[in-house]
């Protein structure tokens, strides 16, 4: 039996929005420490793990682990039925094919439930080795939905370099070019306000900036994002979910051939 | 143009 009750029932919405357009059928894995994803996108290029923790949750039950295999585009047009100050509730049978998922109004005046049918799905699980980051970049998360945005209106691919100047975006495409520069800051009135970068080697690396600005889908879910650059590896984006968990995605980088 | 590999090529199945 799985049960887990979340009083601020939007950040699952929230979620499933950030996700469900890179990847459509996915493995939840269930355990007494929370709720566990890790999928890779359609033509897969980059990867997506979640973690909700357990206690984060106003009440988890889990008596033991459970894989639910889980529909995202069915399970958003069923969490678009929820209020957005909708309290949540997920339930499923160790044995059995549906979740449900149950909304109570904040007055508790109002309950919706709905079972979604759970389906069998064969997922690869990729080892995410420790890295050693060349440079860490803390940003507020509309700062990157910005670079993104604007960028993706010039070329298909951004170069990101960090250097002692900051961190660099520079597209290219048939109408010019574009370079966004970030520098440290530490004027902000909030810290989340702020740029930080810590640099330990300076680093260039080509995306693919389709995936980066849907990365920027989850901007709902935290006020700051996290963009973990490695010399010739995958780049990290990671949103911390407060008090609740994460959802990091991770994009190969376009290599020279 | 630069070509894109696939995020199995850094990560390993596990």
């Amino acid at each position: 039996m799985f049960e887990a009750r979340l009083i601020q029932g939007s950040l699952l919405k929230k979620l499933v929005d950030a996700i469900k357009e890179l990847c459509t059928e996915v493995n939840w894995d269930i355990s007494n420490s929370g709720i566990n994803m890790q999928s890779m996108d359609g033509s897969h290029v980059c990867l997506v793990a979640f973690n909700l923790r357990a206690d984060g949750f106003d009440h988890f039950r889990c008596d033991r682990p459970l894989t639910l295999g889980i529909n995202l585009g069915n399970l958003a047009k069923i969490l678009k039925c929820s209020g957005s100050n909708d309290i949540i509730t997920m339930k499923a049978d160790d044995n059995g094919d549906t979740l449900t998922l149950m909304f109570e109004s904040e007055k508790q005046d109002r309950i919706t439930d709905v079972d979604l049918k759970l389906m069998s799905i064969e997922s690869e699980h990729l080892g995410i080795p420790d890295q050693d980051y060349s440079a860490e970049t803390s940003m507020p998360s509309s700062e990157y939905q910005r670079i993104v945005r604007d960028l993706s209106s010039i070329g298909d691919t951004v170069n990101i370099s960090a250097t002692k100047e900051g961190i660099k975006f520079s597209a290219m495409g048939d109408i010019g070019t574009a370079n966004i520069t970030l520098r440290q800051t530490s004027s902000a009135d909030k810290e989340e306000e702020n740029v930080k970068i810590e640099m330990k080697e300076p680093v260039l690396l080509t995306f693919a900036l389709r995936y980066l600005n849907n990365f920027a889908k989850a901007t709902p879910l935290s006020s700051t994002v996290q963009v973990f650059l490695t010399k010739d590896l995958p780049v990290q984006v990671n949103y911390n979910i407060q008090d609740l968990g994460y959802v990091k995605y991770y994009l190969a980088p376009k290599i020279e051939e | 143009e630069p070509a894109q590999p696939k995020i199995s090529k850094f990560f390993s199945p596990r």
